[in-house]
């Protein structure tokens, strides 16, 4: 199991459609600072479930979609969306490629899509339980985050372990 | 249930100072439990030991040793239960050049169950990376996709 | 008081528009004071906008715009009032490559009349350093001092 | 004015006597991971001062004491002095020169003294009021610091304004 494409549009500064290919192994993510790199983890993190805004640099949930800037104009929407390879049955769907997309529009709502027929967050959420994708997981780091994996708070530490359990 | 954590605890402990003396060339860690009677509430503790150095709480440790402490602890997690992708985003910042070097080995090696995304400024990552994204700002405030060479970005480096 | 206040107010917020539009090649930066009834006690709000971008709040900004619009802001309280010396430790970690080349070249034309220590991994900082000192721990976790050649560290660095 | 030369003994990782001899302009402290360089700038906030030893990175105030490593013993006190020039004349006090030196022993008794002559930590205070390096001053950014200059909070931005007042 393994992301194997991402498709952005209207995410933070992402206000072209931004197609990613991956493949197994190592993909280095580059740039120079203000580029666009950390949004693309947010992006990441947002389809996978996330509510708290705080946790993507924002205020309100609506901070995501693109605000514009001096040339360009702010957009309606935003979307994203992640294809993940399942041919060794690891999601508990029967399909060997499952696409996952998170919307949301100014009005504040969102709308959920498992291989695009509309789903809940819960839905989403259960898809990914016990894989370390979840909320809690270890598995997306944040930019100046590494440090907080070996806080000085016990409780966190044992909830990392949780999550790995 | 109990036993479960327990043989798990066992396991990433077991990892977690195999891990450590790979990255730190040296040394020694572990993991606590501070409260042996309630497994099920316990929180856990614990203490690093660079080559030479006494073993101390992790607070004493200075920023690049915590940060690779933190990336040990993260890599034996991830070997004991692999997840289907991972995101690092600049967790190579505050190591020196030869911290960066082994880091980026110890990459390769474990990326053979595990998909990495990492997001880096620094040169040792970009060396052993399969591939790169470079994503740079247009004049329109609108970032961009190129997929660059890594021979591309080396060259620029040097 | 309160006309002390806002004069110093009014120096700081002039450079640091000025030092943030350097450091940035472009864009600009301000200072707000949130309370204009009661100056003695209100808090003031940065708002920054990077080249080509909108003005937003510094919570939206990337992890080296921030650093670098920190450091604008510390460099402009500097020469509105020089401190005798400044440490700063490891502030360009965030700073890709051509932002640190900018962070130095400024640092190099505040040095004539402030001294600086700064504590440092990369190159671009090393290179207009006036003198090095470099820091080895030996194997008995002891600290200690060489006094390293510029030339010796850039040797290496390449 | 500026600071001249720096003395360290017994400060956390320097177990033996340490002098750096400064001048004017830029000097840059490089070293790996771990050598003991924001122990420098620890100790000369140290000297000036400093009270929290959170902000030192230790629990208890004797944690600034070498504490021994796999082949060295610990030692009993721990000693820094800097000497500040001060040929302009810009510390209240009539000489070219001036060294401050703080003390610490295993009982957690610190000693303060100016010019070899012993005061308390009111005196170094008030030496270096109105300079920037006080306890608030924006002169020392520890690492990881840089961020918090332009926190979030506006009381904190006001703090760093009037100690530069
Ligand atoms: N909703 C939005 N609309 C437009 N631009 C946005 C939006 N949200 C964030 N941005 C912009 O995206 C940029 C930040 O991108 P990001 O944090 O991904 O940078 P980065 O490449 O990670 O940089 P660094 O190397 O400094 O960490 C900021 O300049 C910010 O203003
Ligand atoms: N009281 C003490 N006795 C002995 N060693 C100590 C004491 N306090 C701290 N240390 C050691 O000093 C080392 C940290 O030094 P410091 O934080 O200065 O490193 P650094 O050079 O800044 O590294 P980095 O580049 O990772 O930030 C740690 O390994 C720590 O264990
Ligand atoms: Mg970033
Ligand atoms: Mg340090």
């Amino acid at each position: 199991m393994y992301l194997k494409k991402m498709e952005i549009y209207g995410f933070k500064s992402f206000a072209d459609k931004t197609e990613l290919d991956f493949k197994r192994g190592i993909t280095a993510i580059v740039g120079p600072n203000g580029s666009g790199k950390s949004n693309i983890s947010d992006a990441i993190k947002w389809v996978l479930g996330e509510q708290k805004i705080k946790s993507l640099r924002g205020t309100k949930m609506e901070d995501v979609i693109f605000a514009g800037t001096l040339i360009r104009k702010p957009l309606g929407y935003a979307e994203v969306t992640l294809v993940i390879d399942n041919s060794e049955g690891m999601l508990n769907l029967d399909y060997s490629e499952i696409s996952v997309t998170r919307r949301i529009f100014r009005s504040g709502e969102s709308e959920y899509l498992i291989n695009k027929n509309q789903c809940r967050l819960k839905d989403v959420q259960e898809l990914f339980a016990d894989t370390g994708l979840g909320k809690e997981g270890y598995s997306i780091i944040g930019q100046g985050k590494i440090d907080s994996i070996v806080s000085s708070n016990p409780q966190d530490i044992r909830n990392l372990f949780d999550e790995a359990a | 249930i109990q036993r479960q954590f327990v043989e798990q605890f066992e396991l990433i402990q077991t990892k977690f100072n195999e891990t450590f003396s790979m990255l730190f060339n040296g040394g020694s860690a572990g993991l606590i439990i501070l409260d042996n009677e309630d497994i099920m509430e316990t929180g856990i503790e614990i203490v690093a030991q660079p080559p030479g150095k006494k073993l101390k709480s992790i607070t004493l440790l200075s920023g690049g040793e915590k940060a690779l402490t933190a990336i040990a602890l993260l890599f034996s997690i991830i070997s004991i239960k692999p997840a289907p992708f991972c995101v690092l985003d600049e967790i190579d910042a505050a190591l020196d050049d030869s911290n960066v070097d082994r880091f980026a080995g110890f990459l390769s090696m474990i990326t053979k169950d595990n998909q990495f995304i990492t997001i880096t400024h620094r040169k040792g990552t970009m060396e052993i990376a399969d591939r790169m994204f470079g994503i740079t700002m247009g004049k329109d405030g609108v970032s961009k996709m190129l997929s660059v060479q890594i021979s591309d970005i080396m060259k620029e480096a040097n």
